[in-house]
């Protein structure tokens, strides 16, 4: 879930 | 997305726009620290690495990060021509732009190796983004501090761009109640990257937000 957080912002 | 988000995003934006306008209407390049701006090309192109494997997140965040690298790329573009245009100023801007990058790249650099997710290439390159981006502005401050003066768009500049990761603090605390995530690296080095601005902050709303306050009728 960190992962998605971290491609999703900028 | 939350307000906080989109506003901090907004600002990120706000801030490029300022600064690339800055630089085009004024036609002078006074008062940038060209070692900041260079750290930030590094900042966006190791963050970025993801947009390789083409699993795009949404059109939006896409459009972002294309914009963050060229934008980035194409301010250097700007300091360096400024080097036969405005031989004078481009080394004015050399002589007052003395900090000490090294530390810097070796500190994060470290930082990254230490402190990552993974121990892979995509993962230490992205947690060496988030800790360089969170003190790539202390050659621009630094800059700041020596000259005294300073042109105000420059300020509004860093103001804009200080503001967006203070907005990123807000954001992570409301995407973790609402969807239970939250990243730690990113969390710690965005609440360092705000106290390196504060000090920023405090003279920005000292010397701009009171004075245009006291120029009200």
């Amino acid at each position: 879930l960190a992962h998605n957080l971290k491609h999703d912002e900028l | 997305m939350n307000p906080f988000r989109i506003l901090g995003d907004l600002s990120h934006l706000a801030s490029i726009l300022v600064l690339i306008f800055n630089i085009k209407s004024t036609n002078t390049i006074e008062g940038i620290s060209i070692k900041t701006q260079v750290l930030y090309v590094l900042v966006f192109l190791t963050r970025y690495l993801d947009l390789f494997s083409f699993r795009l997140v949404s059109f939006y965040n896409t459009i972002m990060k294309l914009f963050f690298i060229s934008s980035s790329i194409y301010v250097v573009v700007l300091l360096q021509r400024s080097k036969t245009t405005q031989a004078v100023a481009y080394k004015t801007m050399l002589l007052t732009d003395t900090f000490k990058v090294q530390y810097i790249l070796l500190g994060t650099l470290i930082a990254a190796f230490v402190i990552n997710h993974k121990f892979t290439f995509v993962e230490i390159a992205w947690s060496f983004s988030v800790w360089l981006e969170s003190v790539a502005i202390l050659p621009q401050l630094f800059m700041l501090s020596k000259s005294g003066k300073s042109k105000s768009l420059t300020v509004h500049y860093i103001f804009a761009l200080g503001l967006y990761r203070t907005l990123y603090i807000p954001n992570w605390i409301w995407r973790y109640h609402t969807e239970g995530v939250i990243d730690k690296i990113a969390l710690a080095a965005g609440i360092i990257q705000t106290l390196v601005y504060s000090d920023f902050f405090y003279l920005y709303y000292k010397k701009v937000i009171k004075r245009s306050a006291l120029n009200l009728p």
